[in-house]
């Protein structure tokens, strides 16, 4: 079965399965990380200058401690099919299970431009006034119309000692907002990168100076960053190009790391994300198999109700206009043949002395005759005339 | 009546050299 065609063969939107995107990257194993204080911690903001790779953490004695990891980073020594392609990863969900008992605040970040800068998904806290100046989440999601970074409780303890962080993009999300038809959404779970901030132990009690002075770890023992290879609805899976990078098998007549461009002949219509209901797949050009190039012109998609904007260029074959539907000047539709055969178009052939011109009806091929001569060329004359020997006249009328 | 066709060899180009087709 064709996940991205029907059984009838028609296009369908589809998408690569829900993959941990965490799974077989490279990490460090559990990291020891020492304690962090209060100060700088409500610094989050879009791209507020978080480094752009997780710091020496057994270094980091006044920083918080930073899990991150890149979801598309081509210098990754693996080659893991799972892992995002360089244009980005669209998520769903991130989990984080601590063996240790979790960190009262934690914040996740996501970067989409590979690390550059950094904008925050969600804030996990007891107290988020304080330690990230915001207010916590509200029962029914974000307030206002677009998707937002909340403020959720703080992760919480599990009865083997450990803990649980648990997002999901839908948390940040206003209800209803549907990811086919919304770019604010559809920009809101796209990452390259994810980055972790862990702040503010629970265990050596809330005073800030034996949190300054006393190192503390954390371990953590799996990481999930559920999601799909972002292929805007045309591919069902990705794969690796020659350089290593992931890129989606593109479907549809679309190509591009993402399939976020139509393929050069395929461009009769604009290019559209495809939807759970329609696949908006890209047209290939109508040339009748007489061109190998087309370009796409707006006003002409506009007059024709946004059906076809293909415009078809170099026309071969002696063929010409918009969709190489008809014979160039000095030829000839041979009713004989399909439009699309390479002989389609005849030479007018008019007769150099019978015919008044070279340029024939480009439907029946007949030529403008002088007067006297008939013939599809012109090449006889008429009865009851009889040639003559000026090339100017060249059939008189019989005396 | 089918006529014949017109024959290139007896039209007389003496005063129409400009108009005389290459062959």
């Amino acid at each position: 079965a064709d996940p991205c065609h029907d059984e009838g063969g028609a296009p369908r939107g589809c998408v690569p399965g829900l993959v941990n995107a965490a799974l077989g990257r490279e990490g460090a194993g559990v990291q020891h990380v020492r304690a962090a204080g209060h100060a700088g911690l409500r610094r989050f903001g879009p791209a507020a200058g978080t480094p752009r790779r997780p710091p020496d953490l057994r270094r980091g004695h006044h920083k918080p401690g930073v899990l991150a990891f890149g979801l598309a980073d081509a210098s990754a020594p693996q080659r893991d099919p799972h892992s995002a392609p360089r244009q980005g990863f669209e998520l769903v969900f991130v989990s984080l299970r601590f063996c240790s008992a979790p960190p009262t605040s934690v914040a996740l970040l996501k970067s989409q431009d590979h690390g550059r800068s950094w904008t925050p998904l969600g804030f996990f806290s007891s107290r988020c006034g304080l330690d990230y100046g915001r207010v916590p989440a509200p029962a029914d999601g974000p307030a206002g119309l677009g998707p937002e970074a909340l403020c959720f409780p703080e992760p919480q303890a599990q009865p083997d000692g450990g803990g649980l962080l648990a997002f999901s993009v839908q948390d940040g999300s206003p209800p209803g907002l549907d990811l086919d038809s919304s770019p604010v959404l559809q920009d809101w779970v796209t990452a390259t990168d994810i980055q972790v901030v862990l702040t503010r132990p629970t265990m050596l009690g809330d005073t800030r100076d034996a949190m300054a002075m006393v190192p503390y770890s954390y371990s953590a023992t799996e990481l999930q960053v559920g999601g799909r290879c972002k292929c805007n609805g045309h591919a069902a899976r990705c794969l690796l190009d020659s350089q290593g990078h992931m890129i989606c098998d593109c479907r549809h007549g679309t190509e591009g790391p993402d399939c976020g461009r139509c393929k050069p002949f395929y461009c009769d219509r604009p290019w559209q994300r495809a939807t759970a209901r329609e696949a908006h797949a890209c047209l290939a050009c109508s040339c009748n198999g007489h061109a190998r190039r087309c370009r796409f012109n707006m006003e002409l998609y506009r007059l024709s109700g946004r059906r076809s904007g293909g415009v078809c260029l170099n026309c071969r074959h002696n063929t010409a206009g918009r969709h190489c539907h008809y014979c160039q000047e000095g030829f000839y539709r041979d009713p004989g043949r399909a439009l699309s055969d390479r002989r389609a178009c005849r030479a007018c052939d008019c007769h150099p002395v019978g015919a008044a011109g070279k340029t024939c009806n480009q439907t029946t091929g007949q030529c403008p005759c002088k007067d006297g001569v008939t013939g599809l060329t012109c090449n006889r004359c008429a009865p009851g005339f009889q040639q003559s020997r000026s090339p100017v006249a060249p059939c008189v009328k019989t005396p | 009546e089918v006529m014949p066709t017109l024959d290139m060899a007896l039209f007389d180009w003496t005063d129409y050299e400009d108009l005389k087709p290459e062959v």
